[in-house]
């Protein structure tokens, strides 16, 4: 007797296209280099049942399954990067020094429930 | 900013939004290694770089070139065998803590097209003195407390030299400590310089004039970084 509705594929977890630009959030003074790049974002849902393509932990199987039985007292598991990648920024610092930092975890690569 | 930005800004370790006053074109170098890491060449799999700095085979993950901000001790017309008596000055105040410093490389960059006939591929001295002590003014680098570094020589040819400052740079961590360089360029020796006509001396140094500028390119490691990756991996 669980509580079942059909989700269609659009509205699956998935990633999203996010371009950042450094000017829109008034960095451009400062970074140099890139001007943005595409992040992404994850968005979607978890349904009953969760597939492979999913990607989703063994936790969020069975938090998918009490959501099924009690949709009111359990959330749905939450649509969340599970593989992201580096880029590297070349900015001036305080000093008018140039640097270039790696910076871990910019990217969007995939997402997962 | 606000305190979101400001929160973000931290996550990225920093402590505020940078204001920078005066910025000098980015260093060649720079720009080659951020091109190579935003257009790899196709199958070329992408190095861990939380760790380490594949482009100069160094551990690290921060990479900065440090504006001299050391001031002229002496230039222009030669008064001695000297052409230029420079003290060179790197603020490390920016290095946050937990930053592991491995390596430390300053680059004396001369202009390559206003190489002087006149020097007729004469040979400069170069010398380079760490600072141990603070000179009062007017004092010469003569009476410094310095200590010898580096002595070489070199031809104008040379568009910048380059020399390997890790070890003296890991004590600049101590603001007490970091009482820069002095750098000198001499025509020979003082005994080949004073043979020399005025005249001669004068056109030789000029041909110094050229001295554009020191840089220091520091990397260095955020182990907190460095080891939040290695844990997820």
């Amino acid at each position: 007797s669980s509580y079942y509705t059909p989700v269609t594929p659009s509205n699956l977890c998935k990633p999203r296209r996010l371009y950042i630009s450094f000017s829109d959030v008034g960095w451009e003074n400062w970074i140099i280099a890139p001007q943005g790049y595409m992040a992404n974002y994850c968005l979607g849902e978890c349904p009953f049942p969760l597939t492979a393509e999913l990607n989703s932990t063994n936790h969020a199987i069975l938090q998918t399954m009490v959501h099924s039985l009690d949709p009111e007292g359990t959330p749905q598991p939450c649509c969340v990067p599970v593989r992201l990648s580096p880029i590297s920024i070349l900015y001036y610092d305080n000093q008018d020094n140039v640097v270039l930092r790696h910076y871990e975890d910019m990217v969007v690569d995939e997402c997962g429930c | 900013g606000s305190p979101p930005e400001t929160s973000l800004l931290k996550s990225l370790g920093l402590s505020a939004k940078p204001t920078p006053a005066a910025p000098a074109p980015v260093p060649s170098v720079l720009w080659r290694i951020f091109q190579g890491r935003a257009l790899p060449a196709p199958g070329d799999r992408a190095p861990d770089r939380a760790c380490r700095v594949e482009e100069l085979n160094v551990p690290g993950n921060i990479i900065r070139v440090f504006a001299d901000q050391g001031h002229f001790i002496h230039s222009g017309e030669p008064k001695t065998f000297l052409c230029l008596e420079k003290r060179l000055y790197f603020n490390f105040s920016v290095l946050e803590e937990g930053e592991q410093l491995t390596m430390a490389q300053l680059e004396i960059n001369f202009s390559h097209n206003s190489y002087h006939t006149s020097s007729g591929g004469q040979v400069f001295e170069l010398r380079l003195y760490q600072a141990l002590q603070m000179s009062l003014r007017g004092m010469s680098s003569h009476t410094y407390n310095h200590k010898l570094l580096v002595a070489q020589s070199f031809v104008q040819l040379h568009k910048s030299l380059l020399f390997n400052l890790t070890e003296v740079a890991k004590g600049w961590r101590t603001p007490s400590k970091n009482l820069g360089l002095i750098l000198e360029i001499s025509v020979g020796s003082r005994d080949s310089a004073e043979a020399l006509p005025p005249r001669r001396l004068q056109n030789l140094c000029a041909s110094i004039d050229s001295f554009l500028d020191t840089s220091l390119l520091v990397v260095s490691l955020n182990q907190k970084q460095c080891q939040a990756s290695r844990k997820r991996r």
